[in-house]
């Protein structure tokens, strides 16, 4: 997974990350100190398998179905999370109890083309 | 619509214009605002008005057993596995007064519990922790029969109430003990109540063992821990509707 420069073309991994000290949550967020909201941006080449000549695979046959039914398969593919992890987090819920879980699935960690 | 647009180039994946960097962070924060709400099941932040002293969370988080606390004080938090229905474990401090029932001061606790419509709490494991002093009669047995009541009467201690649980502690020295109360705490949630009102006591003589002082010991109020996992009641409908 490519991250993300300044300037941005391919598919990559844009980090962006919240302190929640910043946006006065942490008066109820015991940890941790802040977000990882990264986030995938960029341009994916068209569907490598609506290519011609590539005809062995998964994604060809459904390709040729789809092109044999009229469905326009000159789309570009998309950039998104290929790998994601959870946010343990350990908070005060609105009766002043402390709750602790682990969110699935919130933390991006690399980008790809679909 | 209203927001300034840079001269920079144009979204790399959206091919709109770019917007204004400093208006970009503020979605982007709103954004995550909202994202971590809605994974919490909460509609707002919540608004803490009365802090638990920081000594009696960390001894608490101590004891949340995957969690580690540095030296600093901060949390370092287990990267555990997630779990796929998103279990919970929760502490919660109660609400304490010492009350004159029957059998001397007993250490009343009361917690709140407020559960959301639609959603009920399936509780996996929850204990109670005390924490009761050393005997100071070194004659005397160091074991002691400690009782948990649950109490059915907010105002009147005493006259209505059930034990829970009851066991030897061994009193030589001042320490922290767990009482099981998974059955007792699924009852109250399953009733719908919002108070759960707790009755600790270990007499020795005059004295409660198990009496807490909040300005002396702040490190060693009771709380209880509870490992629970939402269950959905909706899906239950739907089941029935089949």
């Amino acid at each position: 997974s490519l991250r993300c420069g300044d300037e941005v073309t391919v598919c990559c991994k844009r980090d962006f990350y919240i302190k929640f000290k910043d946006i006065q949550w942490d008066e109820w967020i015991i940890a941790p100190e802040g977000y990882h909201m990264n986030y995938c941006m960029g341009q994916c080449p068209q569907h490598l398998a609506g290519s011609p000549g590539i005809a062995s695979s998964f994604h060809a046959t459904v390709f040729s179905q789809l092109k044999v039914n009229g469905i326009n398969t000159a789309t570009a593919s998309c950039c998104i999370p290929t790998e994601r992890r959870p946010l343990s987090m350990v908070y005060f819920n609105s009766q002043h109890s402390i709750v602790k879980t682990d969110v699935p699935d919130m933390i991006v960690e690399s980008c790809g083309c679909t | 619509k209203g927001l300034r647009v840079s001269g920079s180039p144009a979204c790399a994946s959206c091919g709109l214009p770019a917007m204004e960097k400093d208006a970009e962070e503020k979605m982007m924060i709103e954004i995550a605002k909202q994202q971590l709400l809605e994974k919490l099941h909460l509609k707002e932040r919540p608004n803490i008005t009365q802090t638990v002293p920081k000594v009696a969370l960390l001894t608490a988080l101590r004891k949340l057993h995957s969690g580690r606390v540095r030296q600093d004080g901060t949390l370092e938090l287990e990267n555990s596995l997630p779990t796929k229905d998103q279990g919970y474990e929760i502490v919660s401090f109660a609400d304490i007064n010492d009350s004159d029932s029957g059998d001397k001061a007993s250490l009343s606790l009361t917690f709140q519990f407020l559960q959301e419509q639609g959603k009920s709490i399936q509780v996996l494991q929850s204990s109670l922790w005390i924490y009761a002093k050393s005997s100071e009669d070194p004659h005397r047995n160091t074991r002691l029969l400690a009782r948990v009541f649950l109490s059915a009467d907010e105002e009147t201690s005493g006259s209505n109430r059930t034990l829970v649980k009851e066991k030897m502690l061994e009193v030589k020295e001042s320490n922290w003990h767990t009482f099981p109360i998974t059955h007792t705490l699924q009852t109250f949630l399953d009733g719908g109540q919002r108070r759960l009102r707790l009755e600790v006591s270990c007499i020795e003589g005059e004295r409660n063992l198990c009496s807490f002082n909040g300005s002396t010991d702040k490190a060693n109020q009771p709380f209880m821990v509870a490992q629970v996992r939402l269950r959905d009641d909706h899906s239950k409908h739907l089941i029935r509707k089949r």
